[in-house]
């Protein structure tokens, strides 16, 4: 299993 | 696509308001929209796959990759996206946690910087889970592949990006200052009190990153589990290594070939062209390489998947007895085999696909190591992406281009190779007049002991 949520933290 | 695709198009404002999902094969998804932000007011919602921005496909890019194309992209300036509404499939793929899956094998030496953090040499492979740690670029999540294809620990290894730079740096470290043979294989040799290890160690470093700049391998290549397309070379180690290879070519000849050694230039020692290696197997056959350990590790590392065999002896008596047998004209010294044999197992184990116990009588070792060599063609071994899109007969040409000829050799096993007067019971000074690597012969180099 992962870490984290699988998606970037700040807006692009 | 479904009827949901469609081109949408804005100006890109300080960010263009998106935080994305997936990566890799699954594919790039918004997971979720700023309010207000440019992308909200053309109507990109959460679930969204994004197929292509501007000229730029987004079907097979890491999520970390996807994400820095578009913080690439200039301020003020239009973006068209293709995306298609993709719900279901986006719930599908957060909840199982598929995104950003994928394996590569490192070209560079690293040793961790964060209490999270895998160091690893060379050739390791790990399983890559997500490309950015935490949300944030700098980091990927993996876990480390070992040699029985089991994952092993999970931490943080640099990002792409930072790879390149700490992979480039390493290379003018090297070239400006010398090896620094600091790190994972280096500890390891240390711990085991080898010496002479850091010299030798820094050869067969130099030659691997001489290997790296001549395949121009990237710090991160990526790699897949495919079948070997050729007959893999097979090295068998241990007391009775040449009557094995003798028998194997023997009885098997259509199966099985001796690759042959010649002279070293200049020198007295001997080493098998990997060219050799190569046309032993465009026969369709086995090459049976009589080579150094740390030759074994080269083969790997311009994978070639040795099937690396030690044949592990029971007592001494056993091996004289066995060679005997076996081999009566032979006046190698089962004494000094049999000591060569434990340091073999103490320091190079970790280079044994299998072990063959030397027990009982009978020729069941022998089948054994068919067996195994059999077992082990049909096993996926880690060879690069674009290989593995290869046509089979191509693959080998990549293996040996050109440009490696010149150090397109493995370097073979001088003790091996000559053929001892039976010395058992005489103390064990060695005085052969070449250099020894201490690394090929753990502990028989210029050895204190009795």
């Amino acid at each position: 299993s992962k870490s984290g949520d699988g998606k970037n933290s700040v807006w692009i | 696509y479904s009827a949901g695709s469609r081109i949408v198009q804005f100006v890109k404002a300080k960010s263009a308001g998106l935080r994305l999902a997936g990566g890799n094969d699954v594919g790039i998804f918004v997971s979720s929209v700023q309010e207000g932000s440019p992308a909200h007011s053309q109507g990109i919602r959460e679930g969204d796959q994004i197929l292509q921005v501007n000229d730029t496909s987004f079907q097979h890019l890491t999520r970390e990759e996807a994400v820095e194309h578009l913080m690439a992209l200039p301020v003020g300036e239009e973006v068209t996206l293709w995306t298609q509404s993709k719900p279901d499939i986006y719930r599908k793929m957060v909840s199982s946690n598929v995104g950003d899956s994928f394996y590569i094998r490192t070209h560079f030496d690293f040793e961790k910087d964060a209490p999270s953090g895998l160091s690893f040499v060379r050739g390791d492979v790990f399983h890559v889970l997500d490309t950015m740690y935490r949300g944030r670029l700098g980091n990927w999540l993996a876990v480390r592949v070992g040699r029985d294809l089991q994952e092993q620990d999970k931490g943080i290894i640099p990002n792409q990006s930072r790879a390149e730079q700490i992979a480039s740096l390493e290379s003018v470290l090297k070239a400006t200052s010398g090896a620094n043979p600091s790190g994972a294989r280096a500890e390891f040799w240390k711990l085991r009190g080898l010496r002479g290890a850091k010299k030798m160690l820094r050869k067969s470093r130099e030659d691997l990153s001489a290997l790296t700049k001549q395949g121009r391998y990237p710090p991160y290549e990526r790699v897949v589990l495919k079948e070997a397309s050729f007959k893999r070379p097979v090295v068998i180690l241990g007391p009775i290594a040449d009557i094995a290879v003798q028998k194997l070519s023997r009885e098997l000849p259509e199966l099985f070939e001796i690759a042959p050694s010649v002279p070293r230039d200049g020198a007295s020692s001997k080493v098998i062209k990997l060219d050799s290696v190569r046309q032993i197997a465009e026969k369709g056959k086995h090459a049976l390489l009589d080579i150094t350990p740390s030759a074994v590790e080269r083969l790997n590392y311009v994978q070639y998947y040795p099937v690396v065999v030690f044949c592990e002896p029971e007592s001494r008596p056993g091996v004289k007895a066995m060679r005997q047998w076996l081999a009566p004209d032979s006046r190698k010294s089962s004494r000094r085999l049999y000591a060569q044999a434990n340091k073999m197992k103490k320091y190079c184990s970790h280079l044994f696909t299998a072990t063959v116990p030397l027990s009982g009588s009978g020729n069941a070792w022998f089948q054994q190591i068919q067996d195994i060599v059999r077992t082990q063609q049909n096993q996926p071994v880690w060879m690069t992406a674009e290989q593995a899109d290869m046509a089979p007969e191509d693959s080998l040409d990549l293996l040996n281009p050109p440009s490696t000829v010149a150090s397109g050799y493995l370097t073979c096993d001088s003790h091996a190779n000559s053929d001892y007067e039976d010395t058992d019971g005489e103390s064990g000074a060695y005085t052969d007049g070449e250099a020894e690597d201490a690394y090929d012969q753990p502990g028989l180099a210029r050895s204190s002991e009795p």
